[in-house]
């Protein structure tokens, strides 16, 4: 690894999102940023807060050609991205090439994996002639992204290990965080291993090896319907009565489904939410009848629940909430009429509730909508899910289709009048 | 320096520009360059992208100064330097 000399003497940073590009949705750039800020704080003191207005420490910029300091760009390929070493004014600002083909997979540039590379700049790394090294100079897209020792032994040169703390960003089942769990504890899922769920592993569940210790038989996941449905650190999370299923790209977690108040405690019991979101903070908030409660990771924050009115929201639950992309706005849905609400300014838009019938396509008293990482919009009732275009304004063609045939693990094909034998 | 390296003249003076961009190689005049420190750098480079360091400006070599990258220099206090007494 390589120091260049600076580093920032304090240990809580910020940053803001000054632009963002029009080629992925402000919400999935503002997740890469801060899962990006994440692998660094996962491994030293450090934390990350995002400003909305202002200076911050780290600005995050998206520009092109010459931008005025000194370092142009040079159009699509070579040159990603750079970023300024720890100091006052300019240090620490990060700038993406406008011009490269910015994505979230591994075609074209990712920008969660760029962003990562770039905020060790940031935070006083210079480029590793290690091969491999997250720090190493050349772009590659890796699967999945994770720092080297040489990375972990450079960052912490600089800033130390981490603090033992509250964990903020994971999310962990509760099961392994208690010694005295009992797997066979009446209110234990029917269905889980004999062994409590190991831990999932944190920001890289896309290969994750199933356990040999996993019961043959699999969870049924032919959902008739869904209570709600989130994306949360860009994972797949569905909750159906009291429990949720939580999934990577090659299905279910093992030791899923879990009981939903044993993971996110503070939860009523033996029952089911109406709707959860992530909010642009990174927390996470349910609802359930005309009350709202909001989790960072697992760990319930202060004051909650509180009541929905204090979004706005007149009515006895709603049957979805989701953050659009496309604007960052958050959206409640309930019947056939919707909300639009600013999450940042914390309040309601003027002129809402509107009718659903907006959203062309989109069927009324939905189950749960969601912002899957490609950026794209579904919403989901019963056995059926839907796949709306933001460009367009309404509903793919050859939609809807089955919901936990395509995204749940079931087998089946549901729809069909036998569709549960 | 083309025919040391056996290169054109072409690609000698792209690669050239590539290792003072990212700092293998001092701003300065061309001319006072010697082979040597060119080859130093070119092996210096291809250390950072995991090649043979054979200090030769071939094929594998050209390939990687087209691979995607940070523009943040790879060797901070010789290009930069240069710039700031600019």
């Amino acid at each position: 690894y390589a120091l260049v000399g600076y580093y920032w003497q304090k240990k809580n940073l910020t940053y803001r999102i000054v632009r963002t590009t029009p080629q992925l949705s402000p919400y999935v750039v503002h997740d890469a940023i801060r899962r990006a800020f994440n692998v660094w704080s996962d491994v030293t003191p450090l934390t990350f807060t995002e400003k909305f207005h202002g200076e911050a420490d780290i600005m995050i910029d998206f520009l092109w050609g010459f931008h005025g300091d000194g370092n142009p760009f040079d159009g699509p390929g070579n040159t990603l991205a750079h970023a300024f070493f720890p100091g006052p004014r300019r240090g620490g600002d990060t700038h993406f090439d406008e011009e490269e083909k910015w994505t979230m997979t591994k075609e074209g540039a990712n920008l969660f994996q760029v962003a990562t590379h770039e905020f060790g700049h940031a935070l006083g790394l210079g480029h590793s002639s290690e091969h491999n090294t997250i720090m190493g100079p050349f772009y590659r897209y890796r699967d999945p992204l994770q720092l080297t020792e040489d990375d972990i032994r450079g960052i912490q040169q600089l800033y130390g290990a981490p603090e033992e703390r509250r964990p903020k960003q994971p999310l962990t089942p509760v099961a392994t965080q208690k010694p005295n769990f009992q797997p066979n504890h009446p209110e234990h899922v029917p269905n889980t291993p004999e062994r409590p769920p190991q831990r999932p592993p944190v920001h890289t569940p896309d290969r994750r090896p199933h356990t040999p210790n996993h019961p043959a038989t699999p969870p049924d996941t032919c959902f008739p319907s869904i209570d709600a449905v989130a994306v949360i650190r860009s994972e797949l999370f569905v909750f159906k009565d009291r429990h949720f299923y939580r999934y990577h790209d090659k299905g279910l977690y093992p030791g899923y489904p879990a009981m939903t108040s044993r993971f996110w405690r503070s939860l009523p019991r033996g029952t089911h939410v109406d709707a959860v979101y992530e909010r642009y903070d990174g927390k996470i908030v349910f609802f359930k009848d005309a009350q709202y409660w909001v989790f960072d990771g697992n760990y319930l924050e202060s004051s909650y629940p509180r009541p929905i009115r204090d979004y706005g929201l007149h009515v006895q639950s709603v049957d979805a909430a989701f953050v659009w992309g496309h604007n960052g706005k958050t959206y409640f849905f309930k019947g056939n009429r919707y909300w639009r609400y600013d999450d940042i300014e914390k309040k309601m838009d003027r002129g809402y509730p509107k009718n659903i019938d907006r959203w062309e396509g989109v069927p009324n008293n939905l189950d749960g909508i969601m912002q899957w990482t490609d950026g794209l919009t579904y919403f989901f009732k019963g056995t059926k899910y839907w796949r709306f275009n933001d460009i367009t304004m309404r509903v793919e063609e050859g939609y809807p289709r089955s919901a936990p045939h395509d995204w749940f693990g079931c087998r089946k094909v549901l729809g069909t009048p036998n569709d549960r034998d | 320096a083309a025919s040391i390296l056996n290169v054109t003249n072409a690609d000698l003076s792209k690669g050239v520009d590539y290792l003072m961009k990212f700092g293998y190689l001092k701003q300065d005049d061309r001319k006072m360059r010697t082979g040597e420190e060119l080859r130093e750098a070119i092996m210096t480079m291809q250390r950072f992208g995991g090649l043979d360091e054979t200090g030769q400006l071939d094929a594998d070599t050209l390939q990687l100064m087209q691979t995607p990258r940070c523009g943040v220099a790879d060797i901070i206090g010789t290009a930069e330097t240069t710039r700031r007494k600019r």
